[in-house]
């Protein structure tokens, strides 16, 4: 989803 | 992923291996805050569920399990290495760190991207990092005298987060609708709790003299 995909950072 | 989001991870990662190599060579972890090291392995932990759901890249990858692996090790070391434990400062190191725990998760139950299991635990991770230092930082204050490995693990810890900043910064100005509230406004509260060691990391470092932190 969309949201998950956000924490692309550590 | 850009310069300064590069140079966050790789400060990160030395503040770990600095702190990693001052317990092996010196056989001491003095002046190190275990409340600080289990935070941090709490922090590490619930924000990187998502390896199990998500995959990103090798490099996010291995990057978690480097810091969840390294902050575990740290604390299995001072709480159960024979030689290592000895030298804990328990009587300093004294701070209700519980409390962090439980305000950050208060707080990701009302502040969250979504309401699911996943993203409540990863905005409680991201609050919980952002305060995680100040047992280390009461610890380092009562202690005065503060050793080289100690000082330098504190300050590249603290230029992590202000290269993130920087990446923040950097991401809002190149990136089409580019937003992080949660991990922003945590991350600007946790580079702030840092200016001060900052300040007397500095003056210490332009007199050349040992880091000494007032009463």
């Amino acid at each position: 989803s969309d949201v998950v995909a956000e924490h692309d950072e550590l | 992923m850009n310069v300064f989001r590069l140079a966050g991870d790789m400060t990160h990662l030395l503040s770990i291996l600095l702190l990693l190599l001052k317990i092996y060579a010196t056989k001491s972890c003095s002046g190190v805050s275990r409340k600080t090291q289990e935070l941090y392995a709490i922090v590490f932990i619930f924000r990187y569920l998502d390896l199990f759901t998500d995959f990103i890249s090798v490099y996010n990858t291995f990057m978690k399990v480097v810091f969840i692996a390294s902050s575990l090790a740290i604390v299995w070391c001072m709480r159960f290495h024979p030689v290592v434990r000895r030298s804990y400062d328990r009587e300093l190191d004294t701070f209700r760190y519980f409390f962090l725990v439980g305000a950050s998760f208060a707080l990701a139950l009302i502040w969250h991207e979504k309401f699911s299991v996943q993203e409540v635990f990863w905005a409680f991770s991201i609050y919980l990092e952002a305060v995680a230092i100040l047992p280390q930082l009461v610890l380092l204050q009562r202690s005065g005298n503060v050793d080289n490995l100690t000082g330098q693990y504190v300050f590249f810890l603290g230029a992590y987060r202000a290269f993130y900043i920087l990446n923040w910064i950097y991401r809002y100005l190149t990136e089409p609708r580019f937003t992080r509230w949660i991990a922003g406004t945590s991350g600007v509260v946790q580079t702030a709790l840092y200016a001060d060691f900052f300040y007397y990391y500095f003056i210490s470092w332009k007199n050349n003299s040992k880091l000494k932190l007032p009463a």
